[in-house]
């Protein structure tokens, strides 16, 4: 399937992770973008690398940013800590 | 795998498609829809049934760009399907902007997305087995697709396993309303938020976990206790006694509880055979008067705990216990002497309770789970659902 979502830029990746659960939703507003400490944003990438099977490095590197990049499911691969009880 | 919380109460669900694909043929999409349904259906007592029009279950739309849940589309490639879990109605929408194809490799494959977003549909949340289909990425068409065992375990501990029972796909349920969402409710009798500690827990051959306490039982949801319980074992389990040391569902998918010097075993919910009969019996080498008994994730095998010590019981070798047992419990670094009950979790992580408290362990590390907030943590909240009862045991988190 053609890419029409290919993210090669950090901005990208912040929409991607905000969109997918591993940064707040806030981050899918252009305006707000940086707003969030690098702590916030390194375990962010760690978070998704990890959920992926990646090297957890923590950077957005070219293999991060290229699964970003594959065709995939919207919903959220976080789905919310409001129901972190049923991890019990 | 991962479940997001909600599931649907009835499993004869019903789903109708209101807008179709432009590429496809109706009768085509028809068909790998109900292809795609029938995926969840081979290991559990689901059904999907299509109706042309009125209300269902799962509602199916082939749409573009914004398409009015607020969650637009974006064109080929990138997002290609979202879908809503049963708590949120449960409808599956699909980018009509992507080439979507039947039994090719071009384009993106219908059968296999939308089997992915029907488990979206039915509870379960995005798995992190790169294998299953409920891993987030499309793998691009697969000729063989065969479910993967992460994912029948997951639907399996929202549904249960194939009960083989004939319920025919066309009739349709009492009730085609949408069931509504209930919020988790605490049980009936609020004795167990009072006094959380626990006989013995165990997870059914059918994934349904259970607390034994006394003569009573509780029957769990994902996070508190089913409504209608606590009910009596007595009536739960004819012939069992009250008051059960221990507990745990072997592979060939029967139970067997512990007490005293005794074990009985039961295939579901009848005693299978005569019991009770001796432990020294039909376990050589394991104590009378157990704490807890599990199957352990890591390899399967049978785990007695005692005081102190615990015992690994393997039904194929000969002696099923090894002379190096018993061993000490501190070998299952963090976990605590005396323990109420051991359980292998539907969520594949083991678990061991004692008092009012649990501890999740991590197979891997082998050692007491570290999260916040912290193990151990307060049983009657995590697990019984009690409201105004503290959700950790760190000092000062009322």
């Amino acid at each position: 399937a053609a890419n029409s979502a290919p993210v090669s830029t950090t901005t990208q990746a912040e929409i991607y992770l905000s969109q997918f659960g591993y940064l707040p939703a806030s981050a899918r507003n252009p305006a707000s973008s940086g707003l969030h400490d690098q702590k916030t944003w390194v375990s962010a990438i760690q978070e998704f690398q990890s959920f992926a099977g990646l090297n957890i490095t923590g950077e957005l590197d070219e293999e991060t940013m290229k699964l970003m990049s594959l065709p995939r499911c919207g919903v959220r691969d976080r789905v919310g800590t409001a129901d972190s009880r049923s991890k019990r | 795998y991962a479940l997001q919380g909600s599931r649907w109460r009835v499993k004869n669900l019903t789903y109708k498609i209101s807008k179709y694909p432009k590429r496809l043929k109706r009768s085509d999409v028809d068909a790998e829809i109900a292809r795609a349904f029938a995926v969840w259906s081979e290991d559990t007592d689901l059904t999907f049934t299509r109706k042309a029009a009125g209300p269902v279950h799962i509602e199916i739309k082939f749409v573009e760009s914004e398409h009015g849940d607020g969650d637009a589309f974006d064109g080929q490639g990138g997002t290609l399907a979202h879908a809503f879990f049963p708590v949120f109605g449960g409808d599956a929408h699909f980018d009509d902007a992507e080439l979507w194809t039947i039994g090719s490799p071009r384009g993106t494959n219908l059968f296999q997305v939308a089997a992915h977003e029907f488990g979206h549909s039915l509870g379960l949340s995005h798995s992190d087995q790169s294998s299953a289909l409920m891993a987030p990425f499309y793998r691009g068409f697969d000729p063989v697709f065969r479910l993967d065992e992460d994912d029948k375990a997951a639907i399996q501990s929202l549904y249960g396993r194939k009960t083989n029972q004939y319920t025919p796909t066309n009739v349709y349920p009492p009730s085609t309303q949408r069931p509504a969402f209930t919020p988790p409710k605490t049980p009936l009798d609020d004795t167990i938020c009072k006094d959380s500690k626990v006989d013995t827990m165990f997870t059914s051959a059918q994934g349904d976990t259970y607390a034994f306490k006394g003569d009573k039982y509780y029957k769990l949801t994902t996070d508190s206790v089913e409504e209608g319980y606590p009910q009596l074992i007595s009536k739960g389990w004819p012939g069992l006694p009250s008051n059960i040391d221990a507990a745990f569902t072997y592979k060939n998918g029967k139970t067997y509880f512990f007490k005293g010097t005794q074990y009985w075993r039961y295939q579901g919910r009848q005693m299978d055979g005569v019991y009770p009969k001796e432990i020294s019996e039909g376990f050589t080498g394991i104590p009378d008067h157990l704490d807890a008994a599990m199957v352990w994730g890591g390899n399967g095998k049978i785990y007695f705990f005692k005081g102190s010590k615990f015992w690994r019981f393997d039904p194929a070798k000969r002696p099923p216990v090894k002379a190096s047992y018993p061993k000490p419990i501190s070998n299952w670094e963090g976990v605590p002497n005396n323990l109420d009950a051991a359980l292998k979790y539907t969520n594949g992580y083991t678990y061991f309770f004692k008092g009012d408290k649990y501890y999740r362990f991590h197979d891997a590390r082998f050692a007491v789970d570290s999260a916040v907030p912290p193990f151990p943590r307060p049983t009657a909240h995590w697990w019984f659902g009690c409201k105004n009862t503290p959700s950790s045991t760190a000092v000062g988190d009322h």
